[in-house]
């Protein structure tokens, strides 16, 4: 029984036991705000106080890149950092703050920049952050899916929130509807974290879509070979399927996989706040895993992840299917219409556009990412 | 000129307004996505290295290595730097990898630099941004140097957790979804 989603729940769900903590001082993970959003110091050591108690961790984000404000901390920032801290228990943290601090700077620009400038960066990067597709123009989508590529060449994991309305909705031309991706999830070259809820919201069950967890198809980059059967036999075997003027069945398919997303408590500004939901929790939480099992390879003297869909699609056609929790109940949301009405797609046995793979399951991720 | 994102919608998010177009003095940061020759080898790169049946699995690069595998031509360097330097822009500065520059000047600098471009200041509660809601253009012989010019058109974009606490209480009738808290 538990009164709303800690560490300690998604550690339990997860299988993550006591030992699984960073001991490595050459690891690290990140998560980047944008916007003003700051994190406290206090917030950490008061959440690890109340909920970490089960974990070995730290207490304090070792390194901020870029300005931390002194105002009050936003939400997000702690929800990123609290959990990317729970999962990446006792690895160092980083914090990357775009503000924007000049009147005509893009924040998320100044990230990309960030990175083509640092030749020392953690190998996880973890952002809840997202925009319409349809909301950028075709040449900066096509450049910054390159920069991605070049965080791939590196070795760098790049994790994305999928985003938290569904499939999303927009009104073409004419007036008919269709679903509206987001980007950075619809790149080909980062993973896509999508959302789920516990089956029963006050006990670590099994978990069900979360009807608000972002996916679907991108309208702008073509499917990718790593994901191409995968998704055809999501397509061919799906019950039910929004009629297909709704979406490109051609384009990168997203989410990757989830975690839970629904019921967090946060610690903002000393103050420990319930329900707090959204693919925002979702993303750090894997983050969190993925710097765990770098650590684990670097151990081994193997590389770090890198680009990880690859590998995760792979892990599925060679049988590691019992990495993940397949989640394959419930719907996400999308356009209000008479067609759809409300609902996009639903989750489905192994890969769906709604909770990809589904949810870690981390001893036998582990194993299967030690030795794919 | 050409339109480098003709595509690019402005939209003012809701909360920000505009205020006004900003002095033609005022500082502005432009960011300048120079063009990399080698992208398609990026690709390929990029396959090898993630993928675990491939040899290459794991060998990645240093930002070194991808410095001097997409660095751009000296033409693209040359082009671009004669054709700020022909509007007096001088105040730039690139990053490891080359295939950035970010370039301060006057707002009337800009606006001369990218025709079509227009600079007025947003503003939302304390914070407060420059963009221009009119599409810019740059010189047709600057289209293969180029990628895109940022700093004009894309406003933040807001982080969106939800409390679902609040959900019941901000939801309008037939709305699936609650509240947002930025």
């Amino acid at each position: 029984f538990h009164l709303g989603v800690t560490p300690s729940v998604i550690r339990k769900r997860y299988n993550m036991t006591g030992g699984d903590v960073g001991l490595l001082p050459n690891n690290s993970q990140a998560c980047a705000q944008f916007l003003e959003q700051y994190f406290h110091q206090a917030d950490v050591a008061e959440f690890m106080q109340l909920f970490g108690s089960s974990f070995g961790h730290r207490s304090r984000v070792d390194q901020v890149v870029g300005h931390q404000g002194w105002g009050k901390a936003g939400l997000e920032a702690s929800l990123d950092v609290e959990y990317i801290m729970s999962t990446g228990a006792n690895i160092s943290t980083w914090v990357f703050s775009n503000a924007g601090r000049h009147e005509s700077q893009e924040p998320f620009l100044a990230w990309l920049l960030l990175l083509s400038n640092m030749s020392s960066l953690p190998w996880v990067h973890s952002v809840s952050y997202g925009d319409d597709e349809d909301s950028l123009s075709l040449a900066y989508l096509q450049r910054v899916n390159v920069e991605f590529m070049k965080a791939a060449a590196r070795g760098l994991t790049i994790l994305f929130a999928s985003g938290d309305e569904g499939a999303g909705c927009r009104r073409v031309p004419g007036g008919n509807h269709t679903f509206r991706p987001s980007f950075p999830a619809s790149s080909p070259y980062v993973t896509a974290v999508g959302g789920t809820s516990f089956k029963n919201p006050f006990l670590i069950t099994a978990e069900v879509t979360d009807y608000i967890s972002g996916g679907g198809f991108s309208n702008v980059f073509p499917m990718p070979d790593y994901q191409a059967a995968a998704v055809r036999r999501f397509l061919s075997q799906a019950s039910k399927l929004p009629p297909s003027s709704y979406y490109n069945s051609s384009g990168r398919a997203y989410p990757d996989l989830s975690a839970l997303s629904d019921n967090y408590w946060v610690v903002t500004n000393r103050i420990p706040l319930p329900w707090v939901s959204g693919t925002s929790a979702s993303t750090p939480v894997v983050g969190g895993m993925v710097a765990l099992i770098n650590e684990r390879r670097l151990q081994q003297g193997l590389s770090p992840l890198g680009f990880l869909n690859p590998v995760l699609y792979q892990l599925q056609e060679q049988g590691h299917s019992a990495a993940f929790y397949d989640v394959t109940q419930g719907c996400h949301l999308s356009c209000l219409d008479g067609t759809v009405q409300g609902q996009g797609f639903c989750a489905g046995p192994a890969w769906d556009p709604v909770t990809g793979w589904g949810t870690p399951n981390f001893p036998r991720l582990l194993r299967a990412l030690l030795a794919p | 000129g050409l339109a480098l994102e003709g595509d690019q919608p402005f939209r003012v998010p809701p909360g920000w307004a505009a205020t006004g177009r900003v002095d033609p003095g005022h500082d502005v940061q432009l960011t300048l996505a120079l063009r990399q020759p080698g992208r398609e080898r990026l690709a390929r790169l990029v396959d090898a290295v993630s993928d675990p049946r491939s040899p290459r699995y794991g060998r990645y690069l240093s930002l070194e290595q991808l410095r001097d595998l997409i660095r751009p031509s000296p033409a693209t360097l040359t082009a671009v730097l004669k054709w700020l330097q022909g509007h007096g822009v001088g105040s730039c500065r690139s990053v490891s990898t080359l295939d950035f520059l970010e370039c301060h000047m006057p707002a009337s600098t800009a606006e001369r630099l990218l025709p079509g471009a227009e600079f007025h200041r947003y503003v939302k509660g304390r914070r407060s941004v420059v963009r221009s809601p009119l599409p810019y253009t740059i010189p047709e012989e600057l289209a293969e140097h180029l990628d895109f010019v940022g700093g004009l058109h894309r406003f933040p974009a807001e982080r969106k957790v939800v409390s679902r606490a609040w959900a019941k209480k901000e939801t309008e009738p037939g709305q699936h979804h609650g509240g947002r808290m930025g």
